[in-house]
């Protein structure tokens, strides 16, 4: 038996917008730890993992380790029913071939209930090694978000390099260049406006635009997002889940031949 | 051009 009640229910609906664009189809695991779930998109070449923790759920009950199968799009559609100040229920039974989603409103005049599906996916899951990242670059989400949309109309693959001048994008295309270059200030009034860029040495990586503004649909969960690099490795662009986890996404660099 | 890198290459089945 499984039931999670997470009385800031926008934060899941969110974290579908994030994700469903990327992924089909994704089993969400639940233990003790908290709810997760870590999927690749079909053509292998990002990652999402995402972790909310149990004591971020005002209830949370897990028997038994329990994986779900669930169509991310099916499963946004059934949240997106669900109001912004809604608190959020899902309820599994252990061995049932369906989830329920629960919606209650903030006064409790309404409430609603879901049942989805769940289906068998082969469960594939890679281990992520703990890096040493060579720089960390941390900077408000709307500005990284506002970045990769602008550079991705001028070309398809951005270059990001840190440096101690800060962190640059760069792209190319059919009709020029682009270079954005934003430097740490840490000298603001609100900590989320803070670019903070901590460099161990300098580093320089080719991504494809398209998954990076895949990624950024998840700017609605976090002021600030996380992006740490090193040399030939997957980019790790995270965004924190309020007080109760996050939403990491890799991405497989671009290489030289 | 540079290739795509696929993310199975870099972390494993587990």
């Amino acid at each position: 038996m499984l039931e999670l009640r997470l009385v800031q229910g926008s934060l899941l609906k969110k974290v579908l917008e994030s994700v469903k664009d990327l992924v089909n189809d994704a089993n969400f695991d639940c233990s003790a730890t908290g709810f997760s779930l870590q999927a690749m998109d079909s053509s292998h070449v990002a990652l999402v993992a995402l972790l909310l923790r149990s004591e971020g759920f005002e209830h949370y009950r897990c028997d038994r380790n329990l994986s779900m199968g669930m169509n991310l799009n099916n499963m946004a559609k059934m949240l997106k029913c669900a109001g912004n100040d809604d608190i959020v229920t899902i309820k599994a039974d252990d061995g049932g071939d369906t989830v329920t989603f629960m919606f209650e409103s903030p006064t409790q005049d309404k409430i609603a209930d879901f049942e989805m599906k769940l289906m068998d996916i082969d469960s594939e899951h890679l281990g992520i090694p703990e890096a040493e990242f060579q720089a960390i670059v941390r900077m408000p989400s709307a500005e990284f978000a506002r970045i990769c949309k602008d550079l991705s109309s001028i070309g398809d693959t951005v270059v990001i390099s840190v440096t101690k001048e800060g962190v640059k994008f760069s792209t190319r295309g059919d009709i020029g260049t682009a270079n954005i270059v934003c430097r740490q200030n840490t000298t603001v009034d609100k900590p989320e406006d803070a670019t903070v860029i901590e460099m161990q040495e300098p580093v320089s990586l080719t991504f494809a635009l398209r998954y990076m503004n895949s990624f950024t649909k998840a700017t609605p969960l976090s002021n600030q997002v996380t992006i740490s690099l090193s040399s030939e490795l997957p980019v790790v662009v995270e965004y924190k889940v309020a007080e109760m986890g996050y939403i990491r996404f890799y991405l497989a660099p671009k290489l030289e031949e | 051009d540079p290739k795509q890198g696929n993310i199975l290459s870099f972390f494993k089945r587990v």
